[in-house]
């Protein structure tokens, strides 16, 4: 049965999609079986596996519009095991609509989710910065979350009020169970682990916030760091997960060492 | 009286934040008495100014409670004419509240900001990443907005929907105008023009997508570009805007020539 995981923070473009991207890449690509949600409304995932407006013709709203389970939905990759599912959402009025959805009706995303554990080894889920509705879903929906944590001052800062409100928010939910008793069956998620991404290590600010947060959050954080590279800036324009074009580059490999690290050390709880 | 500008973007972490803190700076540095107000609720603007968790006693949430001007709100910075307002939120539950008034009594917000504008000649307000209520309470309080636009493919890709977006909110709103009709008084918020930051001009990637940014919202951009530096980088932990603890820089320059353009483009219409 499959571990749904999904990628949060407050802080915005610290690698939330990049990493959600290159983790369910590597993952597909060391035998499992992979699902992508992006909750994200800027369906940034679905732009950096090379899909643009028109392509899609399906999306989470389907989810609630017409209860169509999400393996329906999803769309197949370049990478053999890795199917992804996106909002695909264009105007200001589908946003506002897919919002209220996540918020009232959290229970039919969630039931989704659970659904789909059968047919995938992993899901996992890339959230919008913040703690919006689509994030509070997603949380709902997950067994554990993962914190991509950006080399810099601000996303360090926001660190430990993000762990906090994630702890407020389970404390909440799991405590007033306002989902049916199905949905609240999962378990409140856990923390999976922290990672540094987007290290520039030969800047002395890299270097100095890395070091803090080593030092605040040592217990939850991967070794493994993934450094700033433009070949994995360059993802969103190539319309494919870096650990296929460039699979022994410094970004890619760190990826595919987190993955390690992850499996490692859940098998290790 | 006084201009209202937002910094929004639907992307995150493309220099909403370090920009607004900086081209405030810039222009108290060049004589107006400027107000910043951040509404994002990281209060990474309170953060870039040196200010941590427990040294704030007031914040925006007093403007929904109390009534209380923002100028009573209102902290002085290290540089003369410039002071900032910040949320000031520390719990899940105070974030839940404040964007619950920002969405059911934006009025109170936008009629705060206009007492303000008596006494200041520019408000900047600094925006959350999307589209939230934080944001378009911010539009509605606002003579115009700005956006930030990182050279990154994720950036460009989403910029045009963001556009769109403040299109239909801007119709659905003066249409409706289900403000009072007070605050409905101020006219649509028009866009002040668009700025390429972050540019690293040594790789493909940052010149191929500031080459088609340019091509396609050429009209709207400045000529400024405000590179990625380190120097802009380490903002946060020095606690200072950029233009004051190193003016010369590459980072500072850029925002006292984007002040000077957006300056002459303004009186220029
Ligand atoms: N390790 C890295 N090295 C270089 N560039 C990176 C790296 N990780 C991400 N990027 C780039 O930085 C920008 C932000 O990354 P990304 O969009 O993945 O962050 P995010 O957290 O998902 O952002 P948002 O908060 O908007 O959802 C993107 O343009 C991406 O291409
Ligand atoms: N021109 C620049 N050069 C180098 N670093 C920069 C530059 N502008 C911003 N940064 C850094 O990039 C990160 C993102 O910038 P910032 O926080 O200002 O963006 P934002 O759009 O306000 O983010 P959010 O979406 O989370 O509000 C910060 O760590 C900041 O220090
Ligand atoms: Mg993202
Ligand atoms: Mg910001």
């Amino acid at each position: 049965c499959g571990r749904v995981i999904s990628l949060v923070s407050r802080k915005g473009g610290v690698g939330k999609t990049t990493s959600a991207v290159n983790l369910g890449a590597a993952f597909a690509l060391s035998g499992h079986s992979v699902l992508l949600i992006g909750v994200d409304p800027q369906c940034g995932v679905s732009r950096s596996l090379g899909h643009g407006k028109f392509e899609l013709d399906r999306g989470l709203l389907d989810v609630f519009q017409a209860r169509v389970p999400l393996n329906h939905l999803a769309y197949p990759t370049d990478v053999e095991n890795l199917r992804f599912v996106t909002p695909n959402i264009w105007t200001l009025d589908e946003e506002d609509e897919y919002k209220r959805f996540m918020e009232t009706n959290a229970d039919a995303f969630v039931q989704a989710v659970d659904r789909a554990r059968d047919l995938y080894d992993t899901i996992l889920i890339d959230c919008p910065p913040g703690m919006g509705p689509e994030t509070r879903a997603a949380l709902l929906a997950s067994d554990s979350y993962l914190v991509p944590v950006q080399a810099e001052e601000l996303c360090r800062d926001s660190l430990g009020r993000l762990l906090a409100f994630i702890q407020s928010f389970r404390d909440r939910i799991f405590a007033e169970s306002n989902l049916d008793a199905a949905a609240a069956s999962t378990a409140p998620p856990v923390l999976e682990g922290l990672f540094l991404t987007m290290v520039n290590a030969r800047t002395r600010v890299g270097k100095h916030v890395a070091d803090q947060v080593t030092e605040e959050h040592g217990l939850d954080l991967y070794e493994t760091i993934v450094p700033r590279t433009t070949r994995l800036a360059e993802m969103a324009l190539r319309g494919k997960p870096c650990v296929i074009y460039d699979r022994r580059s410094a970004g890619s490999r760190a990826y595919f060492d987190l993955i390690d690290e992850v499996v490692s050390r859940h098998a290790a709880r």
